[in-house]
Order: C-alpha cells, then sequence, then structure tokens
C-alpha cells in the first residue's frame, strides 16, 4: 500500500528587519 | 586464488551533518569570511547547494530549532559580508546569485509539486520531510531584493560618472565637431574640473566588466536582465535631463551623435543577448530627443510629424527642446515661437506627466523567477580550501 507523505509543519520565520533586531540586541549583550 | 573483497562506499544522500556547537564556524568559513575568488572553477553558488544540504540534514532529523538557528546566522551573516563590502560588485554579485539559489533550492526540494516539474526523480529523494519552511523563502525574497538595490546602487555609482560626458559630449563621429553650434565653452556637468570625460566605449567597457561578473557568478539570466533595463533607465534618465537643461548639447549634431551613441549600447545589448531585457524601451525618450534634434521644424506638416514621433517625451519637454535648440549657423534658423505655438495646440489634449525632469532614482521592482537547478546534491563536491571539514556527509 502507498503511504502518504506527512503533512511537513511549517517554521514560522521572524521578518528580515526582527531578525535584524534580534541580532543588534544579542550584538549589544555580548562583551 | 587471492579473493579481494572491495567495501562499498556508503551512498552520499546529499545531506551534511554537523554538530550544533560547529555552526558559528561554518557561518564564517562558508559566509562572513569566504571570498568568491575561493571558488573559481567550482560549481556557480556553491555556498548555497552547501547550506541546503546541511538545512536538509537537519530536517531529516526533524531538529527545527538548528533549522530556525541556521537560517538566521546565515541571513545575518549574509547581511554583514555585504554591509562591510557594500561598494564591491563582484561580492554584492555573488551573495545575490547565492540567496537567489537558496530560495531556488528550498522551492525545488519544498516538496510543494508546482516546484516539482522538473525535478527528476533522485532530485525527488532530495526533498525536505518534515518542515515547511514558506516563511523562510519569503525572508530570503526580501534579503534578495536588498542584494538587488546594493547591486544597483553600486553599478549607477560607477557608471553615473561617465554618462553626460559619453553620451552628450564625446564626439565619437569624425566631422561632426565643425558643425557644432558656436560661442559656447566646453563644459561638463559630470566633473568640477580636470580632464575626466569619458566616451563610450568607457562606459561599454564598465557593462561588459559588470556583465562578465553576473555570469561568472552564476546569477539567474532574468536577473541579469532586469539590471541592465535598470541602469538603460538610469543612462537615458541622466543624459535627458541634462539635454532639457543645457542649451549647448540641443543641436543637430548632438542629435546626432547622441543617436549614434544609443544604437551602439542597442549593438551591445544583442551582441550579449540582452536585447528581450527591455532595456531598449527604456531609452525610448532620448531616442525621440535626438530624433527630435534632426528633424525640420519649420512647417506645419514638421510639427505634426514632430508630434506623431514623440510619444514618449511629455509636451512640456518637446516645447523645452525646441525652445533650447541651437541652430549650427547662420544659415540655419531659430525654432519660431509659432512653430512652437503649432505643437503646444495640437498636443493639448495629452495628458503628460508634469514634472520637466525624469526620475533618475527610479527603480523598477524585481523579480526573481523560479529557476531550478539541475544539478543533484549528492555529486556537489566540497573543495578542501573551504575548510569545512567538520561537515560529515549522510
Amino acid at each position: 500500500s502507498t503511504q502518504r507523505p506527512r503533512p511537513r509543519v511549517l517554521l514560522k520565520a521572524p521578518t528580515l528587519a526582527e531578525m535584524e533586531e534580534m541580532n543588534t540586541s544579542e550584538e549589544e549583550e555580548s562583551p | 586464488r587471492q579473493v579481494t573483497v572491495q567495501r562499498k562506499e556508503k551512498d552520499f544522500q546529499g545531506m551534511l551533518e554537523y554538530h550544533k556547537e560547529d555552526e558559528a564556524l561554518l557561518t564564517r568559513n562558508l559566509v562572513t569570511e569566504l571570498k568568491p575568488q575561493m571558488l573559481s572553477g567550482t560549481v556557480p553558488c556553491l555556498p548555497a547547494y552547501i547550506l541546503y544540504m546541511c538545512i536538509r540534514h537537519a530536517d531529516y532529523t526533524n531538529d527545527d530549532l538548528k533549522v530556525h538557528s541556521l537560517l538566521t546566522s546565515t541571513i545575518n551573516g549574509i547581511k554583514k559580508v555585504l554591509k562591510k563590502h557594500n561598494d564591491d560588485f563582484e561580492m554584492t554579485t555573488f551573495w545575490l546569485s547565492n540567496t537567489c539559489r537558496l530560495l531556488h533550492c528550498l522551492k525545488q526540494y519544498s516538496g510543494d509539486e508546482g516546484f516539482m516539474t522538473q525535478n527528476t526523480a533522485k532530485q525527488n529523494e532530495h526533498c525536505l520531510k518534515n518542515f515547511d519552511l514558506t516563511e523562510y523563502r519569503q525572508v530570503l525574497s526580501d534579503l534578495s531584493i536588498q542584494i538587488y538595490q546594493q547591486l544597483i546602487k553600486i553599478a549607477e555609482g560607477v557608471l553615473q560618472p561617465m554618462i553626460v560626458s559619453a553620451m552628450l559630449e564625446n564626439e565619437s563621429i569624425q566631422g561632426l565637431s565643425g558643425v557644432k553650434p558656436t560661442g559656447y565653452r566646453k563644459r561638463s556637468s559630470s566633473m568640477a574640473d580636470g580632464d575626466n570625460s569619458y566616451c563610450l566605449e568607457a562606459v561599454i567597457r564598465q557593462m561588459n566588466s559588470f556583465h562578465t561578473v553576473m555570469c561568472d557568478q552564476g546569477l539567474d539570466p532574468e536577473i541579469i536582465q532586469q539590471v541592465f533595463k535598470q541602469l538603460f533607465y538610469m543612462i537615458n534618465a541622466m543624459t535627458l535631463n541634462n539635454l532639457l537643461l543645457r542649451k549647448d548639447v540641443c543641436s543637430w549634431s548632438t542629435g546626432m551623435q547622441l543617436r549614434y551613441n544609443i544604437s551602439q549600447l542597442e549593438e551591445w545589448l544583442r551582441g550579449r543577448n540582452l536585447h528581450q531585457s527591455g532595456a531598449v524601451q527604456t531609452m525610448e525618450p532620448l531616442i525621440q530627443a535626438a530624433q527630435l534634434l534632426q528633424l525640420k521644424k519649420k512647417t506645419p506638416e514638421d510639427a505634426e510629424a514632430i508630434c506623431s514621433l514623440c510619444t514618449s517625451l511629455s509636451t512640456q519637454q518637446i516645447v523645452k527642446i525646441l525652445n533650447l535648440y541651437t541652430p549650427l549657423n547662420e544659415f540655419e534658423e531659430r525654432v519660431t515661437v509659432s512653430f512652437i505655438r503649432t505643437i503646444q495646440a495640437q498636443l493639448q489634449e495629452r495628458s503628460d506627466p508634469q514634472q520637466l525632469l525624469l526620475d533618475s532614482k527610479h527603480m523598477f521592482p524585481v523579480l526573481f523567477p523560479f529557476n531550478p537547478s539541475s544539478l543533484t546534491m549528492d555529486s556537489i563536491h566540497i573543495p578542501a580550501c573551504l575548510n569545512l571539514e567538520f561537515l560529515n556527509e549522510v
């Protein structure tokens, strides 16, 4: 019997601007 | 008899495994510290394929955090490189090409049937199994737009100082200088002082160089076409705006030289197979301005010919060129006020834009059409110079 492929799980992604914000705050936190 | 048993190499399934703690090293060696020259002679967009193979392994092991983390650090790494090399055409092309390729891979191997029509059976085996990365595709598409805008800005910055000089001031047609209007000091808006004049060959050489870099880096042909459409628009806008403000270039001889220069640019597009890019169409106002300078401007029939020809120029622009038009010598008459009034009367029905000058900063919206690759992941070889020995082939 053929097995139906499992539906893939949507990975939520931040927007490009949100990603940059996160990156900036991480850089600020690190000494 | 001696029997030799050959151990069969384990099949490479086109996935790359790495330990979480090596992620920073991976993005450093593959993104932030990578020089495009290191990859000459390898498959174009190799970093994109390597990254996809890493994502695929994280998908295979159902590790969503690893996928999130790798994509985030990759995207941040690319942004960091672009910021550092914001005037480097080759580096910017390299990352535009790779970002688009990664985007294409995430589509081609998404499992969405619409993106799989050209896949081989082997390629279909290399699709993602667990995760839907649609939202990351949007982020990569937004990033590609940013990189494209940076690329245009760099190319325009290189070409801009050449345009007025090459298109309007340089005389490559022999004997034309003898029929230039007299009494005007040779001037150039593109430089303060010194001899910084450029000929059209210099512009063409520069465009050849841009084209070669983009082809070498494996940038999608549709994107290369859009780059040149944008650059040709800028050449059109800068040249026409100068023409509309300078009496010394509004002459029959400049019209002649300009038409010749435009035909050289058209020929260049054909030679590089870029004639379908829409670049020539962006030059239409300038082509018509060159013709307007050369047409007779005396009788009502001349007025009618001008009105039916100059459809890409506004009434304001046509009238301005006619007002600025400078006769070659004492035998040629100035354009009369009544001739200009005839033109204005004929064109009054037109709904023209209000501004005289073209917006030289205008950008056409860019599109990144899906371009699947025929390459199969398990055929990709990682060169030693990338220092990625910590990646395990799975």
